[in-house]
């Protein structure tokens, strides 16, 4: 029986090591978008504001090709926040999952 | 006596009207400011990540005007620095003035 606790703690271990390991990379990446989602917002903030030239770059730009660019833009948007919401969620799940192998752990 | 007071009182009360008034123009020229830096901070930021075309209108652009952009960007912010510092020093006088002539008024 000392043997059979002895292995349920061991496996316990290391699936929690694996766990966290899963969670550091879920941070890591989800500190990726929301840099890339300042990135986006800032671009239409400067862009919804301009008229006639690029605010960056000085050049003229009309009004159809701003546009085109504020769209894709607002498409990217959508897309990070919606990759941005399933790992949040994923984050979550494996919360979860650390806190119910600790609590075995603990018990053992 | 009494006359020569209430005189006092109300040369105050209108001293303090226009300080007042003097005070809100204040804070909305440092917002307007405030939000002028914001803008410059941007596109310093979106300008500096970006490399052979423009990060906003995707034209290439090549690294003697982004440079030339940068300069003038850093400039700008430089400028905009100076007038939002004093401008706030002369916030504080303000609020100094303020305060005097209302101990006069409350001392009346
Ligand atoms: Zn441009």
């Amino acid at each position: 029986l000392l043997s059979a606790l002895q292995q349920l703690e061991a496996k316990s271990k290391s699936v929690l090591e694996k766990l966290e390991k899963d969670f550091d990379r879920l941070n890591s990446e989800v500190g990726a978008i929301r840099s890339q989602l300042d990135e986006v917002s800032k671009q239409l903030e400067l862009l919804t504001r301009a008229s006639g030239r690029c605010p960056l770059c000085g050049r003229p730009l009309d009004a159809e090709h701003r546009m085109k660019l504020i769209k894709q833009l607002r498409a990217k948007k959508l897309e990070l926040e919606a990759k941005l919401s399933k790992l949040i969620e994923k984050k979550e799940r494996l919360k979860k999952d650390m806190e119910f192998v600790k609590s075995v752990l603990e018990g053992s």
